[in-house]
């Protein structure tokens, strides 16, 4: 695994996330349950503990976006770059942002939401990308499948160096 | 010998274009080169990025857009670079 320079990493244990912009290729109550399910799988291994909002600024802001959405980091349609997210910080930071031109899904038929969001929110949450193959922050799309998903050890050594493993 | 396909000069032509946007987004440290980079602009800064790609990726590293590594190129990917900015 690795870090991003300087090792940024959120100071409080709760974080917010919001939820601002819908895609039309998917049904808000599945992005919403993708979106809920991805960052339950850092939750598991880490003390964080994730609260939605539905107004205002949360640490976490997350939308779908079309081509140069004000960041400097344009999206490119369909397929190539697929989403982006910032590291821990104030303002930008932590913010996630997908690419609307794709077709997003809850299974095969395109690029899983629940696979690429666990994968930008491990950048939100401080992670770089890894050079293992079998790790969820290696930067090219992988499947994973939603229901039963356990973060690979590379992505579990990674997150605990940053927070610590959760208590049971 | 046979001949080389007659598509091949576009396609390396096509290949080389799309490396280069692909190294630019994702093996480019903003902030400036250093110094040592600075003289060795152009080719052989490409083929230095080509060489960082192959070793992130486990790819045998020749700084040659071999097969392996278009195939990584053309993956859909996520945004974030693979080199720390």
């Amino acid at each position: 695994y690795r870090l991003f320079p300087g090792e940024p990493k959120w100071k409080k244990n709760t974080l917010t996330y919001r939820i601002s912009k819908y895609t039309p290729s998917m049904a808000a109550a599945d992005v919403d349950k993708a979106v809920e399910m991805a960052l339950q799988a850092w939750g598991s291994a880490v003390p964080l503990t994730f609260v939605r909002v539905t107004s205002g600024e949360a640490d976490i802001m997350i939308s779908f976006e079309s081509g140069d959405h004000g960041d400097s980091y344009p999206f490119d349609g369909p397929r190539g770059t697929l989403a982006h997210a910032f590291a821990p910080g104030e303002g930008l930071g932590g913010d996630t942002h997908f690419d609307n031109a794709e077709k997003w899904t809850m299974g095969t038929n395109g690029f899983n939401l629940f696979t690429v969001a666990a994968h930008e929110f491990g950048h939100a949450l401080g992670l770089a990308h890894s050079t293992d193959p079998s790790a969820l922050m290696y930067p090219t799309y992988k499947y994973q499948h939603p229901y039963g998903f356990h973060l690979p050890k590379d992505d579990v050594k990674g997150i605990q160096a940053l927070y610590g493993p959760r208590k049971t | 010998a046979p001949s080389p396909p007659a598509a091949t000069p576009r396609t390396s032509r096509n290949n080389y274009h799309l490396a280069q946007a692909y190294l630019d987004k994702y093996y480019t440290r903003k902030g400036g080169h250093q110094l040592g980079e600075m003289a060795a602009r152009g080719a052989s800064s490409l083929v230095k990025k080509i060489k960082e790609l192959q070793a992130f990726f486990g790819l045998r590293v020749t700084g040659k857009l071999d097969r392996s590594t278009m195939d990584v190129i053309k993956r859909p990917r996520c945004g974030v670079p693979d080199v720390a900015n």
